[in-house]
């Protein structure tokens, strides 16, 4: 464990915790797209089917239980929760995410490590991650009002995939065999994703002024 | 030396 992982992982949970907030106190869920929810909820189970059988550390079991109960219940309060599930943006939100699916689940049987059960489905919630915050962007670009914990969500996102590069880095110069193309490639493409949000966000906060994107 | 893994991310 290293800082970059650690302050990736950290900002990952912020971003959870911030949703979560949003979800909890306000009872609002406006500006979240559930398709990208729903897409990091499968992301960790097919990531974690691992979790009873390889046993890293307290703190890794820890954190998948966090990811996996947090990503479940977001996606249960937006479809289920009287009042949350009313404030969701059903119309806008109309990303087809099973066609996002359906190509990462067919590169990850034919590009892996190795060509077993666990590997393949923990290969495709790599590239299913990459791709996962799609809706959410879109969603953003059509309601374009975007509310400062909404758009504190995504940033932190996004900064926990940039922690992750450098985590990469350090590891690849201070671990001997420490080579994951198929991880960094599509935790680059992942981040890259990110670059344009990236970009509106940081010319808000320089301006003081409320996060707006571009039509 | 063994290959080190990613699986030990999260």
């Amino acid at each position: 464990m290293n800082i970059f992982r650690l302050a990736g992982d950290m900002t990952h949970l912020a971003s959870v915790l911030v949703l979560l907030l949003k979800i909890h106190t306000i009872k609002s869920c406006a500006g979240v797209s559930l398709k990208t929810q729903e897409l990091y909820a499968i992301v960790f189970a097919t990531r974690y089917l691992d979790i009873l059988t390889s046993f890293v550390s307290i703190y890794n079991t820890l954190m998948k239980l966090i990811f996996l109960g947090s990503s479940f219940s977001i996606v249960w309060y937006m479809k289920y929760h009287k009042t949350v599930r009313r404030t969701y943006d059903r119309d806008q939100d109309t990303f087809r995410h099973w066609f996002l699916m359906l190509p990462c689940l067919l590169l990850a049987l034919l590009i892996h490590e190795k060509f077993t059960f666990f590997e393949v489905l923990w290969t495709f919630s790599l590239y299913l991650e990459a791709v996962a915050i799609l809706p959410q962007l879109v969603l953003l670009q059509r309601t374009r009002n975007i509310d400062n914990l909404t758009g504190q969500y995504i940033f932190l996102l996004g900064g926990y995939r940039g922690f992750y590069i450098l985590n990469w880095i350090y590891r690849y110069f201070t671990e001997p065999h420490y080579v994951h193309w198929i991880t960094w490639i599509a935790g680059l493409v992942q981040t890259l994703l990110y670059a344009d949000f990236f970009y509106y966000y940081f010319l808000s906060w320089k301006n003081n002024k409320k996060l707006q994107l571009p039509a | 030396v063994t290959k080190q893994s990613s699986h030990d991310e999260l």
